[in-house]
């Protein structure tokens, strides 16, 4: 564990705790993407299971029980709570483009051909992709709610703290390096450069969240 | 508990 790792995990449950107050504050999940929140259950259920049988640390179990059991209540206060703030008709991203092929590259790219490890490529793929269906979104709509950009830019940071961990553990850990998990996070790092851009030149500076036309 | 391998981060 690293300052670059511990800061990224806690950007990630900050990112998860502004979505959650944002809900409720709001009593809205308006600008959120159910498709998006979908993806992370997926993602989560795909790569955690070794919870059932391997332990690491207390932290790593109880940080995965964290995200899964976020992530299923999110669905449900969206499916259910809110379900009349979420406009379906801008929420359009085709997320079998994306589900397909993450798993093909699961089975091509892995650790060890057996259900454990395709799945967990598989996820690091899906992950990496996961937030397309919220930024086609934004896309349309062309604006969002500061807090809704809070919350994107903490999940983005989260991801963005990955790359030097790892550049750190590389020089610090005799090379070890994780070539799926890089080169699926550095993807992932990349599409939020353009929200990264308008948010650090707007929201921060305190202006709305608007792209240009 | 184990060291934990990059595959093993969150």
């Amino acid at each position: 564990m690293n300052v670059f790792r511990l800061l990224g995990d806690l950007s990630h449950l900050a990112s998860i705790i502004i979505l959650l107050h944002k809900i409720q504050t709001t009593r809205s999940c308006r600008g959120i993407s159910f498709k998006t929140q979908a993806l992370y259950v997926a993602v989560f259920v795909a790569r955690y299971p070794d919870l059932l049988f391997r332990f690491i640390s207390f932290y790593n179990s109880i940080m995965k029980l964290i995200f899964i059991a976020s992530s299923c209540y999110i669905l449900y206060l969206m499916r259910y709570r809110f379900r009349p703030t979420h406009d379906p008709s801008i929420d359009t991203f085709r997320v079998e483009y994306l589900i397909g092929p993450c798993f093909v590259l699961g089975l091509i790219f892995n650790y060890g051909f057996n259900m454990t490890e395709v799945f967990w490529s598989f996820s690091i793929f899906l992950e990496s992709v996961a937030i397309l269906p919220q930024l086609f979104m934004l896309q349309r709509t062309g604006e969002a709610e500061t807090i809704t950009t809070h919350y994107l830019a903490a999940l983005g940071i989260y991801r963005a703290l990955y790359i030097p961990n790892w550049i750190y553990r590389y020089f610090t850990e005799d090379g070890v390096v994780d070539p799926i998990a890089v080169t699926a996070g550095i993807v992932q790092t990349g599409l939020y450069l353009d929200f990264f851009y308008v948010y650090f030149t707007k929201v921060l500076q305190g202006e709305k969240f608007e792209l240009p036309a | 508990p184990v060291k934990e391998h990059p595959k093993d981060e969150l």
